[in-house]
């Protein structure tokens, strides 16, 4: 079973 | 003020197709130096981002740093009017509430121009960390569109490896399982070639739904470049020759 992760989790809020 | 001029049309027009799908209102960044857009889709799991030159540009002004707030499915409606052989200029003003666009046709002498309404977006700008790629992988754009349409036929995900020998794309499905394999190849025949330069090796899954998506813009670029990082989300690039680049960054699959 996969999971879609979020670009959230990677990249910051600039 | 704000003018930009590019012969071949036809570039801006594949540009919007190619990014209609994914995002819907996006502030556009207007620099003296050129134009750029970074948006993400509303799951937050894929984000554009292009830059293009004023250098690929017949004309290019920009006096100061303008950001230009666009419905993309009403500028690819407007799209629509251009011709495949004509030149688009855009315009905007300080403080614009509109962009113009001119569609010209020096040959048959028809112009068509369209007043778009901007718009007020309050979207949110994520810092993409500079990434040293431990793959990267440059296949013919046409090849990995063809690859990715038909694995989405038996799978919805696909699990991208790669290692100093191949890349290898593999599906696994209530159909059963497989892999297309490309191994480096720079034959003479340039079209043909696939790249890999691996300095780790890497293993993810991602959404083939969203890889479809992206490319859209194959008919931008002959060759697509995959840059991949075990800990990073996935880089689809697409070079447009003496212009710029459109990338596509797209979050990975995670097992539980």
């Amino acid at each position: 079973k996969t999971n879609q992760a979020r670009l959230d989790c990677f990249f910051k809020a600039g | 003020m704000f003018e930009a001029k590019l012969t071949e049309g036809l570039i801006l027009k594949k540009i919007v197709e190619s990014i209609k799908d994914i995002v819907t209102d996006v502030n556009i960044d207007i620099s003296p130096s050129g134009i750029s857009l970074q948006a993400m889709d509303s799951s937050h799991v894929a984000l554009v981002s292009l830059n293009l030159s004023m250098d690929g540009f017949e004309h290019y002004r920009a006096d100061t740093n303008m950001v230009l707030g666009v419905s993309i499915a009403n500028l690819a409606k407007v799209m629509k009017l251009a011709d495949n052989n004509d030149q688009i200029t855009l315009q905007a003003d300080q403080e614009a509430t509109h962009l113009k666009i001119i569609f010209e046709n020096p040959k048959t002498e028809r112009t068509t121009e369209f007043n778009l309404n901007l718009i007020t977006i309050d979207s949110e700008h994520l810092a993409i960390p500079e990434t040293e790629y431990s793959s990267v992988v440059t296949i013919n754009s046409g090849e990995f569109s063809k690859i990715c349409k038909e694995l989405f036929s038996l799978s919805e995900t696909v699990q991208i490896t790669t290692n100093t020998d191949y890349v290898q794309f593999s599906v696994e499905g209530e159909v059963g399982s497989g892999q297309v394999r490309l191994g480096h190849n720079d034959s003479e025949k340039k079209e043909d070639q696939t790249i890999l330069e691996v300095s780790e090796s890497v293993q993810q899954q991602f959404a083939i739904r969203y890889l479809n998506m992206f490319n859209k813009a194959s008919t931008l670029s002959s060759f697509t470049r995959l840059c991949l990082h075990q800990e990073q989300p996935l880089v689809v690039e697409f070079k447009i020759d003496n212009l710029g680049v459109l990338k596509y960054f797209l979050a990975p699959k995670i097992s539980d």
